[in-house]
């Protein structure tokens, strides 16, 4: 654990003062080290370690506290303003439908967090539709249909290329005054041209308020680079986190938030439709420093 | 790093930054920077080229003891599959069958996950695709009696091997690895023996979490073999170096895309090379 690490370096004794530069270089590695372990992109890592050492060097160490605690208590805080900051509430449109397009990874959770998108919504009092707009994978169609009938939701479909389905689902929601179209679309690979122009295609033609891009909590390095080519090629305005129930420290977390630049909305936390929290910062900064 | 490696700080750095980038675990590549900087001081890595070499051969040292083959002795052979959410188990089950039928093995795809929604019509869909039949229950039934049902129909009808879905599930999930040590035990009494095989199938993208769930999936139902799927996508599955360092796990297949075609065997000199494209 990074917090016994730190102590055994820094000296268990309560001191008055300051960190001195001898302090700050010795810990700085065990740091790294520790967010590596975490899954942290590795060049997120080098930047956050930069502006570590600005906030630690000649840092008061409080009152009370041991130096190494001092120390875990700026990453911890550092790590809270990386993961945090910006609404984690869904972006309303100004004019209904709001539509949310959901995207990632093959298997990160999308059509299932449809489903818990789609439930949140019906319990804060909204009319959500969910559109099946995955036309590859064998039964995803129905895999968003049966989640839709658990919660009682409209469900929509048509036999059509992608963005007509997505086109086809606002235009029923608008028909039977729903508020929400959430469309859940195929897994893909960011450096696959075609699917990717598929999603641009989808987002040109019912222009989404939200593009949320689901992320598996337990992706190692590569998340960095996911995150940003989806937001270059296709753009991303916020990021939910999957599989949080498990023992992943959740660096990707980090890597997402930085490179992307856009909030992390909720997070998955089980494979029930319930299971949807808003992201805390404060909780998934403690779960990387393990 | 220079083309003439005037082996220094930055060099040693980028060269840990690269090994990181692979998803290798930092404990790995601790251990081969350090055995590097001390074939460097005695003079047997001198240029570029002798780095990389150095780096492939150490990798390749790691891997090529793991490299496994499928072990189908018993008619019918038991194939269980299993692994944490979404690694792409029941699609590569679907490769697996298309394989084996290509080898004019008899195969029969087993619906075990009776819980996640659409997937017993997943594998079904599949199984229709390549002309292998799927032995189903009601969604939400329990999955030892799928796996009773198959298997006895495997006996009573001839096949030469059974291959059996599971759902996805969290390694840290005590309820459900107990579920699945219970279709353990119904195949082992069913049989009179184990498992032909017991392959963990897992994401090339999965970060360090790998290698728990390499560690708990192997101490609760014990694993013959891993499958390392989505290796078509930039991520280089570096974790499988890790793994194939701390475990005695053979690995068996890779996956290489969505289609079904896209799987082939571990090759370990060809994924070392993969690393350095
Ligand atoms: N434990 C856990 N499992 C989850 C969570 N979210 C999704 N899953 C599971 O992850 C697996 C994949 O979920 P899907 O919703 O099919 O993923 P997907 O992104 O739609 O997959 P593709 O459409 O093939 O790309 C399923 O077994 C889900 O039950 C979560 O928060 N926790
Ligand atoms: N690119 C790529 N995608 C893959 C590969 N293997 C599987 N997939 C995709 O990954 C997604 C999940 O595959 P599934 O077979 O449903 O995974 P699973 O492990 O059975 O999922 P659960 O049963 O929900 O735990 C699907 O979209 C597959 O097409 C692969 O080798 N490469
Ligand atoms: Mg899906
Ligand atoms: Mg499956």
């Amino acid at each position: 654990v990074l917090s016994d690490r730190l102590r055994s370096i820094l000296g268990k004794a309560s001191r008055k003062g300051r960190l001195s530069v001898s302090d700050i270089d010795n810990v700085l590695s065990e740091i790294k080290v520790a967010l590596i372990e975490a899954d942290v992109n590795i060049k997120v890592v080098r930047e956050f370690i930069e502006e570590l050492k600005v906030d630690l060097v000649g840092r008061e160490i409080a009152s009370g506290l041991k130096p190494h605690e001092e120390v875990v208590r700026a990453v911890y805080e550092k790590l809270v303003e990386y993961l945090g900051g910006g609404g984690s509430d869904l972006v309303v449109s100004p004019s209904p439908p709001t539509v949310v397009m959901m995207v990632g990874l093959q298997g990160s959770g999308k059509t299932t967090t449809c489903a818990k998108l789609a439930n949140f919504l019906k319990n804060s009092g909204r009319h959500p539709v969910l559109v099946a707009c995955d036309v590859y994978r064998p039964a995803a169609i129905i895999q968003l249909k049966v989640l839709a009938e658990t919660i009682n939701v409209d469900f929509f479909h048509k036999d059509a290329p992608p963005p007509e389905i997505a086109k086809g689902g606002v235009l029923y929601a608008k028909e039977r005054g729903r508020d929400f179209v959430i469309l859940d679309t195929a897994g893909r690979l960011h450096m696959d041209e075609f699917m990717m122009q598929e999603l641009v295609n989808i987002r040109d033609v019912v222009k989404p308020t939200e593009i949320v891009l689901v992320v598996d909590a337990m992706t190692g390095q590569e998340a960095a680079n996911v995150a940003k080519v989806f937001k270059e090629r296709v753009g991303l305005t916020g990021v939910i986190l999957t599989k949080m129930d498990g023992d992943a420290r959740g660096g990707a977390a980090l890597s997402v938030r930085k490179v992307a630049g856009v909030p992390i909305k909720f997070v998955g936390v089980g494979e029930k439709v319930d299971h949807l929290e808003r992201f805390h910062p404060d909780r998934v900064a403690g779960r990387i420093i393990g | 790093f220079g083309e003439r490696a005037e082996i220094d700080s930055d060099t040693i750095d980028q060269i840990e930054e690269m090994l990181i980038s692979f998803d290798i675990s930092y404990n790995v590549v601790n251990k081969i920077i350090n055995e590097l900087k001390k074939d460097i001081n005695s003079k047997n890595v001198k240029t570029k080229e002798d780095i990389k070499k150095f780096i492939k051969d150490k990798i390749y040292g790691i891997l090529k003891p793991r490299e496994g083959k499928l072990n189908l002795k018993n008619k019918p052979s038991i194939i269980l599959v299993v692994g944490v959410n979404g690694t792409g188990k029941t699609t590569t089950i679907a490769k697996l069958g298309y394989l084996l039928k290509k080898q004019n093995l008899e195969v029969l795809f087993s619906a075990g996950d009776t819980f996640r929604a659409a997937a017993i019509e997943q594998l079904e869909a599949w199984g229709n695709r390549i002309g292998i039949t799927t032995i189903k229950q009601k969604q939400g039934s329990d999955p030892g009696g799928v796996v009773y049902d198959s298997i006895n129909i495997a006996i009573s009808k001839n096949y030469d091997v059974v291959i059996i879905d599971t759902a996805g599930r969290l390694h840290t999930k005590e309820n459900l690895m107990e579920e699945l040590k219970k279709i353990r035990r119904v195949i082992e009494k069913l049989t009179n023996r184990e498992p032909d095989e017991i392959l963990l199938v897992l994401d090339a993208l999965t970060g360090h979490n790998a290698i728990n769930q390499a560690k708990y999936f192997k101490e609760a139902i014990n694993i013959t073999g891993i499958i390392l799927t989505k290796l078509d996508s930039t991520a280089k599955g570096g974790i499988i170096v890790s793994i194939a360092d701390k475990f005695d796990i053979p690995i068996k297949f890779i996956g290489t895309g969505e289609k079904i075609e896209d799987l082939e065997p571990f090759d370990a000199h060809k994924f070392v090379d993969a690393l350095f494209d």
